[in-house]
């Protein structure tokens, strides 16, 4: 564990965090994709499957613990509780088009042709494309709330901050895994042009409002 | 080494 790894897993926490009470809060989950949400539940129950046959420490279980429980929080006050917030018209992004080259791209390039490694690749192909939705979102309403936008950037910064940490390992561990890096450049790549947007707009008080 | 068995990241 370096402090990377530490700070991009305590982003991760803290987006996950921000969204659930952002819609407890408001009652609403008014501007966040539920498809996207359904899309990370997906990532973390097909990665964390580990948890009942590999220990490899008590951070490790409950942080799964932590990301399972708080994704199905999440698609639970989407889908059900607070269903007649849900903007479902303008979740429009066509899922299987990031899915269908998912279970291919996992089938194709693997560690180990077992079910647990397939299931542990496509997890990390789906997770850097899984915001996806969501950015198409905020592109098609054109704006996201303030609060949605401190989501979004918490949640980019952990793989960016993973990036780090995986530089750091190779150099200080000899330590590389091929696909977690090639998915996590990838998913970094697509927060982007919102690290840009968030930095010059948010950052300075200003609404998050694409160009028209 | 590439890919641990064991995978420590989340």
């Amino acid at each position: 564990m370096n402090v990377f790894r530490l700070a991009g897993d305590l982003a991760h926490v803290f987006a996950i965090i921000i969204l659930l009470l952002k819609i407890w809060k408001t009652r609403s989950c008014a501007g966040i994709s539920g498809k996207s949400q359904v899309l990370f539940a997906l990532v973390y129950l097909t990665r964390y499957l580990d948890l009942f046959t590999t220990y490899v420490s008590l951070y490790n279980s409950v942080m799964k613990v932590i990301f399972l429980a708080s994704s199905g929080a999440t698609v639970y006050l989407m889908y059900v509780k607070f269903k007649a917030t849900y903007d479902h018209n303008h979740d429009s992004f066509r899922v299987e088009f990031l899915l269908v080259p998912c279970v291919l791209l996992s089938l194709l390039i693997n560690h180990d042709f077992t079910v647990m490694e397939v299931l542990w690749t496509f997890s990390i192909y789906l997770e850097s494309v899984a915001i996806l939705p969501q950015l198409f979102m905020v592109s098609k309403t054109g704006e996201a709330e303030s609060i949605t936008s401190h989501y979004l950037f918490a949640l980019g910064s952990y793989r960016a901050l993973y990036l780090l940490n995986w530089i750091y390992r190779y150099f200080v561990e000899s330590h590389y895994d091929l696909i977690a890096i090639f998915a996590g450049v990838v998913q970094t790549i697509l927060y982007c042009d919102f690290f840009y947007l968030y930095i010059t707009k948010v950052l300075k008080g200003k609404r998050l409002q694409l160009p028209a | 080494e590439e890919s641990d068995d064991l995978k420590d990241e989340l």
